[in-house]
């Protein structure tokens, strides 16, 4: 329910006033997500997967998450969509820790880093910000995730 | 740097005390349809000058990064039951990581146009487009953050703007000698990453953790073809019995919490 606690918070005017926001007088109320947009969003790639190839290419580092309870992007689309990279794994598949928890599972690819994350939702941090705050850290410093 | 310090929050309503600095506007990345981008900057915890600086953004499409990066996942604050204050969080990622959450596109919360028909015709290609001039021009605003160590971050649609704006910036780096913004790497989560894998996935999840039955599941196989470009009334009609009769009153997009009355 915290979408609606932040639709009071940035509609309030001494909000708006301190970020700087609504200076020109938007004629619509703050809103988390824009349905006029939603409807009528008007190009989208099919696939990812060419830039990801031409990224990795690159020299990028890339990491991918999954929240292992979301139901909407889950584990299991990522992970059939990743697959057809065919990507050579540098690091086999295996159990990461947080707090003597294992946080969830990953393996690393030539090129691109996948993790899940246990207990976690869709929007990851809300739902599980420790293991996410591993996760970005890790990723920051271009670490493996803990294993012990 | 004198719009950096217009910019600057001296403090939000109901805020705790905090050590760091934060910043918020608007960059102008279409001065013809006047369209500008809302965004929120908050420096990182300890040595920010030596920290890297991430982008964060959200999905929808349409979805705000204030609302939901920086209010409910890796922002410093958390907005209490009655929108009257606010409280740390104790795992934000300012901690690691200069954070800058980018309102995008143009419609999204604080973020504008002066143009209407750009809310109607809005996609991926604009809004990687927006994203890169916002960036460069950010960084004209905050030059201490040219050449800085730089990662983008995000997820559920911005499973599509994330990589997209990254391919924006490696070409844009490509074709200048002595680029600006020193892209390192990204990073997302629960990505929409590809129309059919991610659809074949989807449903197998379904199946796995036992939200719907296997008649149903065998239904939704057989009767969507997940490369049309638009749904049969067949398809459209299983997975409605599947959400509408299978999975109960459940949040979807975290199958075992309470779902928000």
């Amino acid at each position: 329910c915290t979408e609606n606690y932040a639709e009071k918070y940035y509609n309030r005017p001494d909000v708006q006033k301190a970020m700087h926001a609504n200076t020109t007088g938007i004629p619509y109320k703050w809103t988390a997500c824009s349905d006029v947009l939603i409807k009528n969003w008007n190009d989208s790639e099919n696939s990812m997967l060419p830039i990801y190839k031409e990224l990795i290419a690159a020299g990028l580092r890339i990491w991918v998450f999954s929240g292992d309870t979301d139901s909407v992007v889950p584990v299991t689309a990522t992970r059939f969509s990743l697959s057809h990279l065919n990507l050579r794994i540098k690091t086999p598949w295996y159990p990461w820790y947080s707090g003597n928890q294992v946080g969830g599972w990953t393996e690393v690819y030539e090129g691109l880093t996948f993790a899940t994350v246990r207990g976690a939702g869709h929007e990851v941090p809300l739902f599980q910000p420790r293991r996410a705050f591993i996760l970005f850290r890790s990723f920051l410093r271009g670490e493996k995730l803990p294993n012990s | 740097p004198k719009q950096q310090e217009l910019d600057r929050i001296s403090s939000l309503p109901g805020q705790p005390p905090v050590g760091f600095s934060q910043f918020s506007g608007y960059v102008t990345v279409n001065e013809k349809h006047g369209r500008a981008l809302f965004y929120w900057f908050t420096e990182a915890t300890t040595v920010p000058e030596k920290k890297p600086l991430l982008l964060w953004l959200n999905g929808g499409p349409g979805c705000s990064s204030v609302a939901y990066g920086a209010s409910e996942e890796i922002g410093p604050f958390r907005i209490n039951k009655t929108g009257s204050s606010l409280y740390l969080n104790k795992y934000s990622w300012n901690m690691e990581a200069n954070i800058l959450f980018l309102e995008s596109p143009a419609g999204v919360g604080f973020s504008y146009t002066n143009t209407s028909s750009d809310l109607k015709d809005s996609g991926d290609d604009r809004t990687a487009q927006d994203a890169l001039i916002f960036l460069t021009r950010w960084m004209s605003r905050f030059p201490a953050y040219r050449h800085r160590e730089f990662y983008i971050a995000g997820e559920s649609y911005a499973g599509h703007y994330v990589p997209q704006l990254a391919k924006k910036i490696h070409d844009y780096n490509k074709a200048h000698s002595n680029p600006i913004i020193n892209l390192k790497g990204f990073m997302v989560g629960n990505a929409v990453t590809d129309n059919y894998y991610d659809s074949i996935g989807t449903v197998t999840f379904w199946w796995s953790h036992s939200m719907i039955s296997d008649r149903t599941y065998k239904s939704i196989m057989k009767h969507c073809n997940f490369t049309a470009e638009k749904s049969s009334t067949r398809c459209d009609d299983v997975v409605s019995y599947a959400i509408n009769h299978e999975f109960g009153d459940i949040d979807q997009y975290s199958i075992y919490t309470p779902s928000c009355l």
